[in-house]
């Protein structure tokens, strides 16, 4: 995270670290998680934390493992392209169903779907809130949990940031509906917080409360804009999902 | 030995007898003669009561004739001038002189011959029941037709024991009935009913002709009704003496008719059927019995059937109806189920979520399940209350069965992300 402030586990209470490759994920109810398909195309048995800001092993420890039953990439995710020069994150959306339930509380707790209505469709400014343990300004990953918030803004931005070191012409990459660009001043995700809830307010509602709009998904330079998968648009298939894999009391 | 015949002739005779003799001859005819004893010549000094000279004629210890005096011949076609004729087939005769004899007198001649006794017509008692035949030397009894000779050989009875009745329902009457019955007979009827039925004897009065009771009241000639624990009894005289119905309590009766050896009745003529043992009438607020009878009876069977709320369990398993048959005894078959208020039990727990034990967890209970707040929430509504239905499931008016489900509570940090920027 780019721009942002340490962040106890309970103001990001459905942040999921993925160990390895170190990234992040979203609580969405007891039995899933929701990441970026980048994360988890090259590993079908991630192993997961919960309930910890702190990633040192006596923290972790205090929190929850999370065991993987499977993995569900998106069927849209484009396979097989090496990371270091894919240019299309177009789906960059996967599942992630869990053995057990995951026990909710203070440090601990999902985050919400996007509902079906317009008001679910991020606008330019609307504030969001990133967590993760990625990069910094100062440092390759960090041992304890950060925070930034930071406004939606056009996809254009994100197309216009220009690579320090490019490894792709500027016109491969692939910029679609399924995105959400977000940042300002420096305030971004970079990598190792891939995966983690682009959070949004819920709106409408009288007791505040947060929504995933978006996952941490790709940037072109952190600390510019970073390009958020839009997770509305994958609404049916995440409910579908669900509901084919779950068994009795589940989802 | 006995002998058929015989001669006795006093001391002398022809001649005078002498003074002071005594003499004695004991007589015996053979079994079932009598003696026929006559004297031919009787010429014995006469005096008053016999007392100087006579001859005694003693049979089992007592004087049956004492003769003394003259005798002439009283019919021209026999010589007999005494005759005598003793039913018994022994005597003794003595002949006794005193010591003066004034004048000569020659004594007596006497024969005797063993004659049949007519055992039939000879005596004041008739030795047989019915049919006396006499016989040279003897007698023989025989029997009316289906009577038969007691091993006594002197009494006729009839054959009227043995009929063992088993049907529900019967008709009993002494034999010949209504003509007269046997006399000196003892007849038994048994009337034997399966368990659960208590014979019911019916005699109408005009159908009971016995030969009434003595002055002293006691029945020559009795019906007797004997079932387990009592009796009934005994009953005689024109018209029956009993209740119009003898309630006998029990499955088993024995009937005895007993006649003595006189007496021309009628007889009786019963009626009996097998009353079935009631069971009580069981009235409970919680169950309804099919079919509803005012009174119940062996074999009868109802169907209990609990009202809404109430069951019957047995071992593990509950059921809202039973079967119960009024057996033999007059008790109930499953006596020992009873209708129960339907017990739900204690509430399934629930994941994230609680529910607390209810005091009562009978028909119409209640509870409520709540959620670990402020984590988790519940899923159909914030007031989980289920209800003991009579079903014996906790039931939610929106759930049914089903239990309700504490989902989490998503979007909602436990502290808000502020960033202290300098």
């Amino acid at each position: 995270i780019f721009g942002g402030y340490p962040a106890k586990i309970q103001s990001f209470p459905w942040q999921v670290f993925f160990e390895y490759p170190r990234a992040g994920g979203a609580l969405i109810n007891e039995y899933w998680v929701l990441t970026a398909a980048h994360v988890v195309e090259e590993n079908s048995d991630p192993t997961m934390y919960v309930g910890s800001a702190s990633l040192r092993m006596d923290k972790l420890e205090n929190g929850q493992r999370l065991v993987t039953e499977r993995v569900i990439v998106h069927p849209g995710w484009k396979q097989g392209d090496d990371l270091s020069t894919r240019t299309d994150f177009d789906n960059d959306i996967a599942l992630v169903q869990l053995k057990d339930p995951v026990k909710m509380g203070p440090t601990v707790s999902p985050i919400c779907l996007p509902g079906t209505s317009s008001e679910y469709n991020p606008s330019v400014g609307d504030l969001g809130m990133i967590s993760g343990w990625g990069r910094t300004e100062k440092r390759l990953n960090v041992i304890n949990l950060r925070g930034a918030k930071l406004p939606v803004t056009s996809l254009e931005k994100c197309k216009q940031v220009k690579e320090d070191d490019p490894k792709a012409r500027p016109g491969d990459y692939v910029f679609s509906d399924n995105m959400i660009c977000a940042g300002e001043k420096g305030v971004d995700s970079c990598d190792g917080d891939s995966g983690g809830a682009f959070a949004l307010p819920v709106p409408n509602v009288k007791n505040p409360k947060f929504y995933v709009a978006g996952l941490v998904s790709w940037g072109k330079k952190c600390g510019t804009y970073g390009i958020y998968t839009k997770v509305k648009n994958y609404m049916d298939w995440i409910l579908k999902t669900m509901q084919e894999n779950s068994g009795p009391r589940k989802d | 030995e006995p002998t058929m015949y015989g001669e006795l002739l006093s001391p002398n005779y022809p001649q005078a007898y002498p003074n002071e003799v005594v003499k004695t001859w004991d007589i015996e005819v053979p079994e079932g003669f009598g003696i026929h004893l006559y004297f031919t010549h009787l010429d014995i000094e006469l005096s008053e009561n016999c007392a100087y000279d006579s001859v005694q004629i003693i049979s089992g210890g007592i004087e049956e004739e004492r003769l003394c005096g003259q005798r002439t011949s009283k019919s021209p076609n026999s010589p007999a001038v005494e005759d005598f004729q003793f039913p018994y087939n022994k005597l003794q005769v003595v002949f006794t002189s005193d010591f003066s004899n004034e004048e000569r007198f020659t004594g007596f001649a006497a024969y005797y011959t063993a004659v049949d006794v007519n055992e039939c017509t000879d005596f004041t008692d008739v030795p047989c029941s019915h049919f006396c035949n006499n016989f040279i030397g003897g007698y023989f009894c025989s029997c009316p037709p289906e009577y038969f000779l007691h091993d006594d050989l002197r009494n006729c009875g009839v054959n009227c024991s043995g009929d063992v009745f088993t049907a529900l329902i019967g008709e009993i009457s002494s034999p010949n009935y209504p003509n007269p019955y046997p006399e000196n007979s003892r007849c038994e009827y048994q009337i034997r009913l399966q368990e659960g039925f208590r014979v019911v004897v019916s005699i109408r009065r005009e159908d009971f002709d016995v030969e009434p009771a003595d002055s002293e009241g006691n029945c020559h000639d009795s019906l007797i009704f004997a079932a387990k624990t009592q009796q009934f009894g005994p009953y005689c005289g024109n018209g029956f003496p009993g209740p119009l119905a003898i309630n006998t309590q029990s499955n088993t009766l024995d009937i005895i008719f007993q006649t003595d050896l006189t007496g021309q009745n009628k007889g009786w003529k019963l009626r009996y059927h097998g009353d079935p043992i009631p069971c009580p009438k069981v009235i409970t607020a919680n169950s309804v019995w099919e079919p509803e009878k005012a009174r119940y009876v062996f074999k009868d069977v109802v169907k209990i059937t609990c009202v809404e709320g109430f069951e019957v369990v047995e071992g593990n398993v509950g059921s809202t109806s039973f079967y119960s048959t009024c057996q033999s005894d007059g008790q109930w078959s499953n006596s020992r189920l009873d209708c129960q208020p339907v017990d739900c039990g204690v509430p399934e727990p629930i994941e994230n979520g609680k529910v607390e034990d209810p005091e009562d967890s009978t028909f119409g209970s209640v509870i409520h399940y709540t959620c670990e707040e402020p984590h988790y929430y519940m899923e159909h509504g914030e007031d989980a209350e289920y209800r003991c239905a009579a079903n014996g499931s906790w039931v939610n008016d929106q759930l049914g069965i089903e239990l309700p489900r504490c989902i989490p509570v998503c979007g909602v940090p436990t502290e808000p992300f502020n960033i202290q920027q300098r």
